[in-house]
Parts: C-alpha cells; structure tokens; sequence
C-alpha cells in the first residue's frame, strides 16, 4: 500500500503540498 | 459524561474543519448571494471569460499539466502550437481539466489535514489513515463542493470566480458530462441546510468509514466511526430540532456519494484513454485500483 500510495503517505507524516512537489 | 464527551468531539472536528479549508459554507454562501465586501466573482459562462479568468485568476487557477509515469511528477509537456479554432478549443477544455485537478489536489491535501487533526485518526494504523483517504477523499470532496454551488453554477478560484451551469455543460463529451450529476447531487444536498459544523462532522464520518476495502483494523476504524456518527446524531437534534429525520437523511446521501464517485471515477478512466490528457501523480494515486 505504501509502495502504491507515495504522496498519500508523505502527506499524512508531513504536509507538503503536492501542488509544489 | 457522554453528552460532554462529545460536545467535546464535535468542537474539535469543527474547529479542525475551520482552520483546514479555505472555503467553508458560509464564506461561499456570503459570495453566492452578493452579501460580502469582497468583488463579486468573475462569471465564467464561455470560453472568452474562461481565458479572462485564466489571466485575471492565475494564481487560484493553476492549469499544470502532469507527466503519466508515477516517477514523474512535476515534469511538464507542453502543448504544440496550433492556430485551428477547434484545437484552441480542445486545448481550452484540457486546460479547464487540469484546473479541476489542481484543485481537487489542494482539497485533498486540506482533506488530509483535516483528517489528521479528527482525534483518533492519527493513532490508526498507516496503511489504513492512507486506505480511509483513498476511498473517502472523493465523497468528501463531492460534499465540500455542494458547499460552492448553486442551482446556476459553481464558486471557483477560491471565490474570485463562478463558472455556469450552462458553460460546464455545454463542453465536448466526455467534459461536459462531468458537473452535471454534482450540480443534480448539490441541490438535494444542499435542501438539508446543513452549516459548517454538521458539514465538519459528515465530512469525518465519510473519512472514517469502516467497511472500505482492504482496512488492517477494521474495529478500531468502527470505533472511531461510531463516536464520530453519535456526536454527528446528538448534534443534529441540537442544531436543527425541528428537522428529527435529519440524521437518516443525511446518512443516504452517504449511498449517493459513493456512486457519484464510482461514475466520477469512470469518466476520469475515459479521460485518460481518449483524450491528450494526463492525470496529476496524487489522483492517479487515488484512482489507482479503486472500485
């Protein structure tokens, strides 16, 4: 799930906006 | 001590859901009806006030377009030039996708903020805070945007603009099919006059949903749900004592919303096969093996 879901997870321990990834 | 425990629970999901979007109800319904000091919206109701919107709103209406691969992200294709109308126009709609997703993406992140701040839900276990997103972000997200409607159209750009009805409906297939059953779902929605702090605690009932697919812990994710849905109940006899079937309404609109994303979800596969157009590295994430 973790392999499948890399921003889910990085948004959940920290809170980069994927918008600025 | 239960009516104070969730008294408690309902001021924090609430306080949570105020701090965590940017718009809520209650700003979008002062925009909606003119009673605000703020400029009124820009309407976008053709493809000439889309492009004005497009210079005017640029920061709000970020119109990126996403690499496919999953190692992708941020990279950048960019458009050829063409000068035929019909491809300016294709070009246009393709560029009013891409701002859909650019702010589905910025919901979802709020989504998760929010979701992390809704006591309980950081002390799951990961795969599930990640599996209770995947298959909630959506129905939240369809819930928020009522929020943003009218029978007329929708409040977007953070309130600088209001796209019709008519304009969103009006685009090629398969683009002009994608608002229509959101506006159709708003107006039933939005009859139960709900406020931002039932809106708060629906929102965390959608999040924490104990049967989607593939939960390691499903009794601790029906705990959680059950205090969220209780202090939802209470609140709903407290807030509106005049409407007692209020909660049950409410819980079918949850049967609604998943089928209003499972047809979101096979219009955005349709997208992506037939047309020039990518899909930002999150939502891919999010659509990816998902009913």
């Amino acid at each position: 799930l973790k392999e499948k879901h890399k921003i889910l997870h990085q948004l959940l321990q920290n809170s980069t906006s994927p918008v600025d990834l | 001590p239960m009516e104070a425990d969730h008294k408690i629970l309902v001021k924090q999901i609430h306080e949570a859901y105020m701090k965590n979007f940017n718009m809520n109800k209650a700003k979008a319904r002062l925009i909606l009806t003119g009673k605000t000091s703020t400029p009124q919206p820009l309407i976008i109701h053709d493809m000439e006030t889309f492009q004005l919107a497009e210079r005017t709103l640029a920061v709000h209406m970020v119109s990126g377009d996403y690499a496919e691969s999953d190692g992708g992200v941020g990279d950048r294709q960019v458009f050829p030039a063409v000068a035929c109308e019909e491809l300016e126009q294709r070009e246009a709609e393709a560029r009013l996708f891409h701002c859909c997703q650019s702010t589905s993406v910025e919901t979802v992140t709020e989504l998760t903020e929010f979701a992390k701040a809704v006591p309980g839900f950081q002390s799951l276990d990961l795969n599930d805070q990640v599996t209770l997103l995947k298959y909630g972000v959506y129905e939240a997200l369809f819930t928020l945007l009522a929020s943003c409607m009218n029978k007329d159209g929708l409040l977007v750009a953070r309130g600088g603009g209001f796209i019709t009805r008519e304009f969103l409906k009006s685009l090629r297939r398969p683009f002009g099919d994608m608002m229509e059953p959101k506006f159709q779902f708003a107006t039933r929605f939005n009859a139960l006059e709900l406020d931002d702090s039932d809106l708060a605690l629906f929102v965390a009932a959608i999040i924490c949903c104990g049967d989607r697919p593939g939960l390691v812990d499903v009794s601790l994710v029906e705990q959680l749900q059950e205090s969220i849905v209780q202090a939802l109940r209470l609140h709903l006899l407290a807030n509106h004592p005049d409407d007692t079937f209020l909660f049950p309404r409410l819980l079918q609109k949850l049967a609604d919303l998943r089928e209003l994303v499972t047809e979101h979800a096979q219009l955005v596969q349709e997208i992506k096969t037939n047309e020039d157009t990518s899909l930002h590295p999150l939502l891919q994430e999010i659509y990816r093996d998902m009913y």
